[in-house]
């Protein structure tokens, strides 16, 4: 990716000083990207420079449609594929258009895994937008692609592919799919065990949080064992100004890079052609109508390069597509002139079109800014609570996920249309798909400086040292709900990988500590055999609450609770910053509830020394006006270190 | 028949399996296969019989195989099933 390693505080060029500095860092840690495949000659998957693969390693590159043993290298070091549950549930793999290897013609599977572990490649763009030096955010990472999509992913293939990624050695795991909502409890989700077996093998694992936001609840891929990703801007746009015939004009996004649309007259719905017009699906438009003008489409039903194929075969001279919620400008690489709009000019203009006898508008495009106020959260970002395990806050963190440049396969458009003849290096396209390897490479990144380190201890490290203010100095905004974003958006708030690297203190929690949080849940014990084989939980499990899990966050439930109930909660951190250090406690208090820490003061004599504290967290009586949430947060403080969990009380 | 017909991830206690069912594991036919053959029996007035997909040794013990929903009631009633979850269509973030 561009400018993401700036942003992230990782810098862009090798040997700078930053979290890729330093003599002890290993290049040999493995990413699995169980995803749509690979392209394997892209560039960004290079292995110059690299070691020999390492050892340990009992991964394969499988034969397959143009793929064999020959197309890895010290870079992408394994390649398989799964598709016996697609095809089995009625699932179709076109030959001419499909490859049965673990070749990628979505471009999908190629962005995340480059955007985790490709290598530095210089002059990176599209049409010229987002130039820079791209890079994975760990780029001497080798890559193991387990291609599981095909024009749809299953949890069989998915489940095979995870457990022969486990069986194969690789450190870290990143999946950027999903289901459309969650429901079903841990147990029943094989996707979910298979992470809880990766977590214990070692391996760190990352899902995407999902895009169907931003409603409440909405959030998938939630057990505690998994670091569940959001999805945020970075400080670069693609801007485009519309000037409506009235002299208004709105900023939007576009990633046309042509000359700018004159003044021209605009069409809607039924000035456009038939039912369906207004959302310009294929064969809704009339050209009569259409031909030379800018075609006015919303958000919906189909993809938004859909519908600029739609107005451009009907002869229209461009595109403007609304957005019916929030202030998401991620765009999607178009056939003709485009521009997207927020909700807020997309009301605008419709009030001018619906005001006006001869509407018109004239389009430029500004191409790539940079310095806007950010990060902010994605309006289409799933959104906690978490459903499943109410206990625990989800999603756990956000990271860059909008307008996202990384690797593209060679064969495939890039705005993913048949039609569509341009080919690329690189495309730019958005959703917790992206942010998902970002923070699976910082995973990895940590990982290669801290060997030593469990899973949990890396998700601790990521989450405690992330950001909640942005660059402004505000609190990370939401794209949705033009306020500030809650932790039920961004978890414990933005990635920062530098920090990260050295948190001070870390809430360590192993499997055996998982699966008594099961048996808090009240799993039955064959549904807690669904991790363990044959466990039994015991007495002291089942009295056990969900909420004494060692999680760096907090979420406490008053729903159906008398309101003066009392949580208290015990927690353990490890210190592995400064051998003697004192941290002192700073709790930013939730509204309508009172929170005692215990003791508020931890003194720490050596490195790796474990202390404990108790948090209490008691409703106040009076509290009547707080409904649905509040929130705050528990930091211990020493030095520079600030280990910081959110605190998320649901009424 | 192909109504019928859907995809599961199977867990089952191999330890029970191949005590219970020693017969019918051998070493030319791994557990998973030689429990699905046994449900031949049922399947027989079917059209297909049960389809293995994968087979777990290492990190889980299972498999996820196509069944008949005749089957799969055959299957339950075998000492050492845990539980059988359809397959599931997700998607891409």
């Amino acid at each position: 990716t561009t400018r993401s390693p700036l942003f992230l505080g990782l810098t862009g060029m090798k040997g700078e000083k930053g979290p890729w500095s330093g003599s002890n860092l290993h290049s040999d840690v493995i990413i699995g990207v169980v995803d749509s495949g690979i392209w394997p000659e892209h560039v960004s998957f290079q292995d110059h420079g690299l070691s020999p693969v390492p050892e340990r390693w009992k991964g394969v590159c499988e034969n397959g449609t143009r793929f064999s043993p020959s197309n890895c290298n010290k870079k992408l070091i394994g390649a398989r594929y799964f598709y016996g549950g697609y095809i089995a549930d009625g699932g179709k793999i076109n030959d001419k258009e499909e490859y049965k290897s673990a070749r990628d013609v979505s471009g999908h599977g190629t962005h995340t895994a480059s955007t985790a572990g490709g290598d530095v490649v210089e002059n990176a763009n599209l049409f010229g937008l987002a130039n820079g030096t791209a890079t994975g955010m760990r780029y001497t990472a080798r890559i193991a692609a387990y291609k599981v999509c095909w024009p749809g992913c299953t949890s069989v293939d998915i489940l095979a592919a995870m457990v022969k990624a486990i069986e194969d050695g690789v450190d870290v795991l990143t999946l950027s799919l999903g289901s459309e909502s969650e429901a079903v409890p841990y147990w029943q989700d094989y996707l979910v065990i298979a992470s809880y077996l990766a977590f214990k093998s070692g391996i760190f694992v990352a899902f995407s949080a999902g895009n169907s936001g931003p409603d409440a609840y909405t959030v998938v891929n939630t057990a505690p064992w998994i670091m569940t990703v959001a999805a945020s801007t970075m400080d670069r746009s693609f801007v485009a100004i519309i000037k409506l015939g009235n002299g208004e004009t709105f900023e939007g996004s576009s990633f046309y890079t042509g000359k700018a649309l004159k003044e021209l007259p605009i069409v809607y719905g039924k000035t456009a052609g038939n039912l369906g017009a207004e959302y310009c699906l294929s064969g809704s438009l009339d050209p009569k109508l259409v031909k030379g003008k800018i075609v006015i489409c919303e958000q919906g039903i189909v993809r938004r390069a859909e519908k600029g194929e739609a107005v451009k075969s009907a002869g229209g001279a461009g595109i403007l597509i609304l957005s019916p919620e929030g202030e998401d400008l991620a765009n999607e690489v178009h056939v003709l002139p485009d521009i997207f709009l927020g909700a807020i000019a997309s009301k605008a203009v419709i009030k001018y079109w619906n005001t006006t006898k001869a509407p018109t508008a004239s389009i430029v495009f500004k191409g790539t800014m940079y310095g806007n106020q950010a990060p902010k959260v994605a309006a289409f970002s799933s959104r906690g609570p978490n459903l499943v395990g109410p206990d625990v806050i989800k999603p756990d963190i956000t990271a860059p996920g909008v307008d996202i440049l990384a690797a593209w396969p060679a064969e495939t458009s890039p705005s993913r249309l048949k039609s569509d003849k341009r080919r690329v290096l690189f495309n730019i396209i958005s959703g917790t798909s992206m942010s998902c390897p970002h923070v699976s490479g910082i995973a990895a990144l940590i990982k290669s400086k801290h060997k030593d380190w469990s899973p949990a201890a890396i998700k601790s490290a990521l989450m405690t040292t992330a950001y909640t203010l942005d660059n402004k100095g505000k609190p990370i905004a939401d794209l949705a709900f033009y306020n500030s974003a809650s932790p039920f958006a961004i978890g414990s708030g933005h990635v920062d990988p530098m920090k990260a690297t050295d948190p001070g203190l870390i809430y360590n929690i192993t499997a055996e500590d998982y699966i008594s949080y099961l048996c808090s849940l009240h799993y039955t014990d064959s549904q807690v055999s669904m991790f363990e084989e044959g466990y039994q939980c015991t007495p002291t499990e089942l009295r056990m609450q969900p909420g004494d899990l060692n999680y760096p966050s907090f979420a406490v439930n008053f729903k159906q609770k008398a309101r003066n109930v009392m949580f208290t909660y015990k927690r353990t951190v490890t210190n592995v910053g400064i051998p003697k250090s004192t941290y002192k406690v700073s709790v930013e208090v939730p509204k309508g509830v009172s929170v005692i820490v215990s003791p508020k003061v931890l003194s720490f004599t050596e490195l790796n020394e474990e202390l404990s504290y108790e948090v209490s967290f008691t409703g106040l009586s009076r509290n009547k006006t707080v409904a649905g949430s509040s929130f705050g947060s528990l930091v211990w403080v020493s030095g520079n270190y600030r280990v910081r969990s959110p605190i998320a009380v649901s009424w | 028949a192909s109504a019928d017909e859907q995809t599961y991830i199977v867990r089952m206690d191999k330890t029970r399996i191949t005590n219970t069912y020693s017969s019918l594991v051998s070493s030319t036919k791994p557990w998973h296969q030689a429990v699905l053959d046994s449900l031949i029996d049922v399947s027989s007035m079917e059209a297909t019989p049960p389809e293995l997909l994968y087979s777990y040794e290492t990190a889980l013990s299972g498999f996820a195989a196509k069944l008949s929903s005749k089957q799969l009631e055959s299957l339950k009633n075998m000492d050492g099933f845990m539980s059988a979850v359809p397959n599931k269509m997700l998607s891409l973030h």
